[in-house]
């Protein structure tokens, strides 16, 4: 474990907290899409299926118990504690353009052709489009509020230093995993936009607001 | 190996 790795899932710890926090003390899921959530939940039970039988570490299975109970009481609050606040009209990104392709990739690229492969392969193609239908829902909206962009920022960063850990790796493990490289540089790309707008207009202290 | 992937992220 390198210090990009952890960083990266300390930050990635940290968006989820933020999110949770923004839901609690605002009472509300509004500017949050209830499709991206529910793609998270869908990427991280077919990847950490590999909780019931393969251990990797106790840091491991703390961190991928904490990510499926997570995004499934995120969901939860959205559907049901908030459910006024969520507004599914301005959520109209369409998953199925998503699931689709991502489906069709893994059964193309994965590094075994078994149902576990297939599915974490799936699972990584899914997490680097999976933010798509909010950020789509930010650009109709046009504005958010702080804290969200505090969460969407933390969740960027997570992936942004998947990157230098994966040269680290590369270098000093020489292990490379051409299908999570791929996958998270698209990922991370998706992110560009929206950090642009983070750094010069939130960080500076005015709100974010998307030119009209 | 790399045949395996990263399966120790997450």
């Amino acid at each position: 474990m390198n210090l990009f790795r952890l960083f990266g899932d300390m930050s990635h710890l940290a968006s989820i907290l933020l999110l949770l926090y923004k839901i609690q003390t605002t009472r509300s899921v509004r500017g949050l899409s209830f499709k991206t959530q529910a793609l998270y939940v869908t990427v991280f039970v077919t990847r950490y299926l590999d909780l019931f039988y393969d251990y990797v570490s106790l840091y491991n299975s703390v961190m991928k118990t904490f990510f499926i109970t997570s995004s499934c009481y995120v969901l939860y609050l959205m559907k049901k504690k908030y459910r006024p606040t969520n507004d599914p009209s301005i959520d109209t990104f369409r998953v199925e353009y998503l699931l689709g392709p991502c489906v069709l990739l893994s059964l193309i690229f994965n590094y075994r052709f078994t149902f576990a492969e297939i599915l974490w392969s799936f699972s990584i193609f899914l997490e680097s489009v999976a933010i798509l239908p909010q950020l789509f829902m930010l650009q109709r909206t046009g504005e958010a509020e702080a804290i969200t962009t505090h969460y969407l920022a933390a969740l960027g960063a997570y992936r942004a230093l998947y990157i230098p850990n994966w040269i680290y790796r590369y270098w000093m493990e020489d292990q490379v995993d051409p299908i999570a490289v791929t996958a998270g540089i698209v990922q991370t790309a998706l992110y560009v936009d929206f950090f642009y707008v983070y750094f010069t207009k939130v960080l500076q202290g005015q709100r974010f607001e998307l030119p009209a | 190996g790399a045949e395996e992937g990263h399966k120790d992220e997450l």
